[in-house]
This record gives structure tokens, sequence and C-alpha cells, in this order.
């Protein structure tokens, strides 16, 4: 049997509906069904193949690989990069952040490495005093400023201490600022110029909707984005801003947030989010 | 834009219009797109559009209405169905809990909300009944240092509840007692019961959910979530001075059957607005 475009038409649909009830981005849905469209149609399936199955493999197809784009893995970058590695975590404000550093800071701990934090957001209220109650917890030091420093100079004397401390990570943290806001994505590429992070990680949540893809497009634009950690997974959310995330920035996602504890971080997986696309 | 054509739309009222069906599709398909993209809820953007069709088809536009503006038209009455109100504030003694997700802009709201009944001549004070986020109760201080309003906080203690009973007696001499709650979503069960054990303290005069613009199809279900625990008498929609059109607000307010109370459109305490049906509808639309 040939697939006609006509036979396509429902089960594409069905998969539309789904991807955009995932929070999977409008624009990025509609690529993703054209490409099903443009590869399907003309194509032989077996009798016995549903249409609706041949093209919902497709869709598996499809969205693994923009998910296993550029993969990534942390902790054997952690391991053989020259130290000390400087991570900066950049995003919108109030998407986990401060807290997704500390459940990193904690995971590194745990691998033995000497991790120092840095104080960047020195402009919201209660921001150092935030990062500082975790880095108490923690057990790890954290390097600060006044409220108001620039965060370039605190990050830039983490990295220092670190370098003179023999530590192996500095995890830097920054203000959450919207990706409109031109000035602020300036301070961005300036803490950018003057840090040089090896790793700059992008920290969205995944309940955000079609907004994910012009933040993640902006940010990735003024400082390019080595991966995404999306938070607030255990939120019941499907998760479709990872689809949005990493298809514009064509870069992995690392770890999902799956709650306000230390613990709550783990690698992701393509596979958890097939799981709540299709249950 | 659409935004603007819809204010075109329903501004033009000149002589008689006939219907032409392939614009009203075009047209119903353009804004099934735009309120999928501002993030209204997708089934809630399915029956709308439906709903749209069928009255474009079956109703007269008006004298001198093209088919298009026709449309339009419907689409403004439909949406201003669901958000054309603004929560009522009234200005006296009250008390509001603050509720919402993680992040959603809870503590800078409340902030805000002071300095709107400051502004207003009445003697706010805030209650912190964050127990959880370290460095809320120093968040919140610092936010009411600056605009010179009272606050309660117990920062060692890690029940809530007597936070709240507490603050509530000792801010009694003023007019509006604001209470920030920590972030929750609807699974969090526990959680979920301190936010119903806190508002059992008191009949809350306001019960305001707080949720960021940006939010996906998650509003729906987690705004009936709070709705069913406690009562949400209003919605603050944040993070507006961003690209974001809120669109989740739309199913919120039409899920709780109550409507907008503020926006947020910034991290300042000047930075809130009261609802403007219209400025929301056409940015909603693009
Ligand atoms: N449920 C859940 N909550 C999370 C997760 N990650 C962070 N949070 C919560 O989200 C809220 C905001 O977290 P922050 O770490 O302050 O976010 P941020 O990005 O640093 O915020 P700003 O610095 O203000 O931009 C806090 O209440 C966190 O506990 C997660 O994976 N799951
Ligand atoms: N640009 C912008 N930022 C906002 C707005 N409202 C809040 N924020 C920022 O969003 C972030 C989160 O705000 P919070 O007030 O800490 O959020 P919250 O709901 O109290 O967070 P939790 O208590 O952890 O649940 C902070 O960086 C705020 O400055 C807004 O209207 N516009
Ligand atoms: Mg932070
Ligand atoms: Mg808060």
């Amino acid at each position: 049997v040939v697939l006609t475009e006509k036979d396509l038409e429902g089960p594409l649909w069905e998969l539309e509906m789904a991807l955009l009830e995932s929070d999977v981005a409008l624009p990025v849905a509609e690529s993703i069904i054209a490409t099903i469209k443009a590869d399907l149609t003309g194509q032989h399936k077996k009798l016995l193949h549903s249409t609706g199955d041949v093209a919902q493999d497709a869709l598996v197809d499809a969205i693994s690989k923009i998910l296993n784009v550029n993969t990534l893995d942390f902790d054997e970058y952690v391991r053989n990069h020259a130290r000390p590695v400087v991570i900066s975590f950049i995003g919108v404000n109030g998407t986990g952040k401060t807290t997704t550093i500390a459940k990193l800071a904690e995971r590194l701990k745990e691998q033995k490495y000497g991790v120092v934090i840095a104080a960047g957001d020195t402009f919201r209220a209660g921001a150092i005093e935030q990062l500082e109650r975790h880095a108490d917890r923690l057990g790890v030091k954290m390097i600060k400023h006044q409220q108001g420093a620039d965060p370039a100079a605190v990050i830039y004397d983490a990295v220092q201490y670190a370098k003179n401390n023999k530590k192996d990570v500095v995890l830097a943290d920054t203000a959450g600022r919207l990706h409109t806001n031109v000035n602020l994505m300036e301070q961005l590429k300036k803490i950018g110029r003057v840090v040089r992070p090896d790793l700059t990680i992008f920290v969205d949540e995944a309940i955000a909707g079609n907004d994910a893809v012009e933040r993640a497009r902006l940010f990735n634009d003024a400082v390019p984005v080595s991966g995404t950690i999306l938070t607030k997974a255990d939120a019941d959310a499907k998760g479709g801003a990872a689809i949005s995330i990493a298809h514009i920035t064509g870069k992995p996602i690392l770890f999902l947030g799956v709650g306000q504890e230390y613990k709550d971080l783990k690698k992701f997986e393509t596979q958890w989010f097939l799981d709540r696309l299709f249950e | 834009n659409l935004g603007n054509s819809l204010k075109d739309a329903v501004k033009k009222l000149a002589n008689a219009g006939k219907i032409d069906r392939q614009v009203i599709d075009e047209v119903v398909k353009d804004i099934q797109r735009a309120m999928i993209q501002a993030d209204v809820n997708v089934r809630l953007v399915m029956k709308l559009s439906s709903q749209i069709k069928n009255r474009a088809l079956t109703e007269a536009p008006p004298a001198g209405m093209d088919s298009r503006e026709h449309v339009l038209r419907i689409v403004y009455t439909e949406l201003v169905n669901i958000v054309g109100k603004t929560t009522p504030i009234a200005l006296e003694p009250q008390t509001i809990m603050m509720v919402g997700l993680q992040g959603s802009g809870k503590t800078t709201t409340t902030s805000k909300i002071a300095r709107f009944f400051s502004r207003k001549g009445l003697k706010p004070a805030v209650i912190c009944a964050d127990t959880y986020r370290p460095g809320a109760y120093d968040q919140l201080s610092q936010l009411c240092e600056k605009l010179g309003v009272p606050y309660y906080g117990e920062p060692g203690n890690k029940d809530a509840v007597a936070i709240v009973r507490n603050g509530l007696k000792a801010m009694a001499k003023y007019d509006v007692k604001i209470v920030d709650t920590a972030g929750r979503h609807a699974l969090e069960t526990d959680l979920i019961q301190e936010m119903k054990d806190i508002y059992a303290l008191t009949p809350f005069t306001h019960k305001l959910l707080v949720l960021d613009a940006a939010i996906g199809q998650q509003a729906s279900e987690q705004a009936k979530a709070f709705n069913d625990a406690i009562g949400i008498t209003g919605v603050v929609i944040t993070k507006l001075d961003g690209t974001a059109k809120g669109g989740g607000a739309l199913s919120a307010v039409s899920d709780t059957n109550t409507s907008i109370a503020f926006i947020g459109v910034g991290e300042t305490p000047d930075d809130l607005e009261r609802f403007d049906p219209d400025g929301f509808i056409s940015r909603l639309l693009g």
C-alpha cells in the first residue's frame, strides 16, 4: 500500500495535537509534522501496519533525532576537562537556576570534586542570601561581593579562588533576566567575555509553553548555550519545552529537575519525554 | 497583525457585508494558530474556534464589515466573555493570600500589591509564610524595607500555619494583610494541604493565583487544583514585560470562574498594573 497525503492527514493531525498538548511550541510541532509528512508520503507500508502506527513510529524517530542532538555527557566532561571547569547558569526569571546550582553542587561533591559557587546574581532581593544558605548547607565555598556589584567581577573572583585553591568546578549563578531586556542581555554577553565559561547552561522550566522558543533563541544568540537543564518536570509537565529548546539551540538537554530537594536532579532521557507524550 | 486588525474591526460599522466562507476559514485558522502560540489551552482553542466559525457563518455581519472583520469582531466578543472583567479590588481593610507555582512571582507581586495599597492611602503589612525556600524571609524583608512596609516572619519556624496565625495577630492594626506563601504545584499533596490549613485560619478576602505569563498547557490543571483546594478569587499574570502572551491565564480564569486582577510588567514594586481586557486580548492575538 502506498501512503497518500490523504491517508496521513488524520493520523498526523492527532500527532500534532499530542505535541501541542505536551507543550511543544507550535512552529516546532508544525515543522516536525511537515518533515514526517514529506518522509512518509509516497512510502510503502505493510498491510498489517496501521497508518497511525507508521506515523507514530516516524514521530518517535523525528523526536529522537532532535533530542539526541550533540550529546554531551556532563560527568565525563567534568572528569576530563582542565581545572577549574567554569560553568555558568543563565535563563529567565524564576526558572530554577539557583536551586539547580545547589543540586549540581551536591552531585559534584558526592563525586568527590572540590566546588566553588559564585554569587553572580547581585541584583535581586535576597539572591545572595538564598545561595549562601545553600552553600552553608552543602559545605561548599561561596564567593560573593556586595549587592549591586558587577556580576562578571564576582564570577571572575570565584575562578581565581578556584585556581589558587585547586578547586575542580566553579558554578556561577546569574540573575534571572528577560530575553527582551537589551541591557541585561548585553550584561550577559559581557559576563561571557570576561569569564569565558567552559559550559554555559540554559535553565528553563518544563511547564513553559510557546515562549520557550523565543527565550531559547535569544539566549542562544547572545551567548551560545552548551546545554539545557529543564526544571519542574515533577509538576506533571509533559515537557514539550525540551523539544522546543533542543530544536532551537541544537544542544542537548543535560538534566531534569524533578523537585526542590538536592537529590531531585536526574539525567535527561529521551524515553522520559516519549513516555509522557503518548500516555 | 491580528491585534491591530481586531481593533479596527471592532470600531468599523459601515454598510451591509456578505459572508465569504473561504475568508472565514482562513481567518479562523489564523486565530487558532495565534491562540495556540499564545499558550491558550488547546482544547479551549478548538472549542472557541468552532464557536467562532459557527457564529461567523450564521450571524449577519454589521453593515459594511467584510468577512475578515466580521470574524475578528466575533473573536473579540468570545474572548471578552472569558476575560472581559477585572477583579474588583475594594479599597478597604482586607486579607489577601498569594498562591501559585514555584517561581511564578508571588513574593515580588506581594511587594507590588503592598505598594499598590500604600499609594491608595491604606496601610499594608506583609506576612512571610514561605518556610521552605532558603532566603525567602530575606527576600521579602529586603523588598518591604525598601517600601517602608511592615512585615512579619519567623525565620527559624517551619510551621507556616503558626506563622500566619501569629502574623495576623501581630499585624492586626494594619488595613491590608498580605500573606506570601511558598510555591507549590498540584501533585505536592502535603503542600496543597498546608495551603488549605493556612486558608482555614481566616476568611481571606482574596486568594490570588499568581501565574507566569509563559506557562503552557499546565495552566488549566493547576488553576483547577488551586481552586478546588481554597477557592481562587482572582489571577495575577506576571512577567508580561517579556514576549509571553499569557494565554494560560485564559484557561485559568475560565476554569476557576474568576477574573484577572493585576498584571506584572517588571521586577520593581511599581511594575504592577490593573488588568486591562482590551490590551490583553490584542496582545494575545499578536
Ligand atoms: N517543583 C520544583 N520546583 C523547583 C525545581 N527547581 C526549582 N524549583 C523551585 O522554583 C523556585 C525558583 O527557584 P530559583 O532557584 O530561585 O529560581 P531562579 O531561576 O534562580 O530565580 P531568579 O534568580 O529569581 O531568576 C523555588 O521555589 C525552587 O524551589 C524543580 O525541579 N521542581
Ligand atoms: N521581568 C519580570 N520579572 C518578574 C516579574 N515578577 C516576578 N519577577 C521575577 O521572577 C523571579 C521570581 O519571582 P519570585 O517573586 O521570587 O517568585 P515566587 O513565586 O515568590 O517564587 P517561589 O517563592 O520560589 O515560588 C524573580 O527574579 C523576580 O524578580 C515580572 O512581572 N516581570
Ligand atoms: Mg536565582
Ligand atoms: Mg516566593
